[in-house]
């Protein structure tokens, strides 16, 4: 019956990790995306500023 | 860059199906363990 | 020793999955310099093309 616990508790603890992974990817990819939308619009601005030049 | 965020969509669902199979591998193995004492 | 055991394979898992967090995001990086670098040299390539004309 402990070990039936101590398996309880090693379970939740892994999937605690499992969770933590899963919102770090979803940050990791919103900040990606969040940068590319940036960049193009950087790029686009000194591409109009070179052209008018 | 719409093809390296749909890339990274996919590698990111690889990777957590390779995650939740070391948790079932975990939890066959500690069950094993709980059967066994 | 079974907690022993339990401890293990506890321990293995994590191993396991830290192990494979770690190769993804190395591999996240490459290919986002990779990108970079692709999206910097096509930059370039059409501006002189607009400059041109």
């Amino acid at each position: 019956a402990g070990l039936e616990e101590m398996k309880d508790q090693y379970m939740r603890a892994v999937g605690k990790i499992r969770g933590d992974m899963l919102r770090y990817l979803q940050e990791s990819k919103e900040r990606a995306a969040q940068m590319i939308r940036q960049e193009v619009l950087r790029e686009r601005r000194d591409t109009a500023r070179k052209m008018r030049r | 860059a719409s093809r390296f965020l749909e890339e990274e969509t996919l590698r990111s669902q690889e990777l957590l199906q390779r995650l939740d199979a070391h948790i079932e591998d975990m939890r066959e193995d500690t069950s094993q363990t709980v059967r066994k004492y």
